[in-house]
């Protein structure tokens, strides 16, 4: 599943 | 977004530019460890390589490019324009130490066995202990300019406030990052020692924090 949370955050 | 994302956000982004400023104008990094900040950059190369392969926001492109652009020329100011005043003698902190668990953990412990996955938890890893050369060269030397402690006040807020974001998401989206959370936690740990030190003795009115 992909994960955005560790995308989204800096 | 939340607010306490946002306002951590914005406290990294002070941090790194109170530095920069600092041996901008001063044309001195005296006090500064060149070990963190090449340490930083790294944890930043290896973060957002997701620049080339997903798209957020105009905000996470923007803010990811800058604090790259950022960590980089803090690191060209150390090692290049103002390197006479670099006090290479204090910063003896062996990197190596922190290296080798990092990328060993980074391997062990990831969310998938794939290259990028990889370097985004060895970049989280690193963050954790990324600061410890400063640290270190602070308790070496015995003190620290007030402005490299405010620089390092934000950088600690920063993480502290990230907490509260996750806290926050947690609530409100029911998700959670275990490794990033972990990670973060361990960070601001390290901070704690420090924050003490800061309400102490720096905005007591004293030029230097100068250690017991």
């Amino acid at each position: 599943e992909y994960n955005v949370f560790k995308h989204d955050e800096l | 977004m939340n607010v306490f994302r946002l306002a951590g956000d914005v406290s990294h982004l002070v941090a790194i530019i109170i530095l920069l400023l600092k041996i901008w104008r001063s044309k001195s990094c005296a006090g500064i460890s060149g070990k963190s900040q090449v340490l930083f950059a790294l944890v930043f190369t290896t973060r957002y390589l997701d620049l080339f392969t997903v798209f957020i926001s105009v905000y996470n492109t923007v803010m990811k490019v800058v604090f790259l652009a950022l960590s980089y020329a803090t690191v060209y100011l150390i090692y290049m324009r103002f390197r006479n005043s670099y006090n290479s003698e204090n910063d003896t902190f062996r990197v190596e130490f922190l290296l080798v668990p990092v990328i060993g953990l980074s391997f062990l412990e990831n969310y998938a066995f794939t290259p990028l996955e990889i370097l985004w938890t060895f970049s989280i890893f690193l963050e954790a202990v990324a600061i410890m050369p400063q640290l270190f060269m602070i308790t070496k030397t015995g003190e620290a300019e007030s402005i490299t402690t405010h620089y390092l006040f934000f950088l600690g807020l920063y993480r502290a406030l990230y907490i509260a974001n996750w806290v926050w998401r947690y609530h409100t989206e029911s998700f959670y990052d275990l490794i990033a959370i972990v990670s973060g936690v361990v960070q601001t740990i390290f901070f704690c020692d420090f924050f003490y030190l800061y309400f102490t003795r720096v905005l007591r009115g004293r030029g230097k924090m100068t250690l017991p």
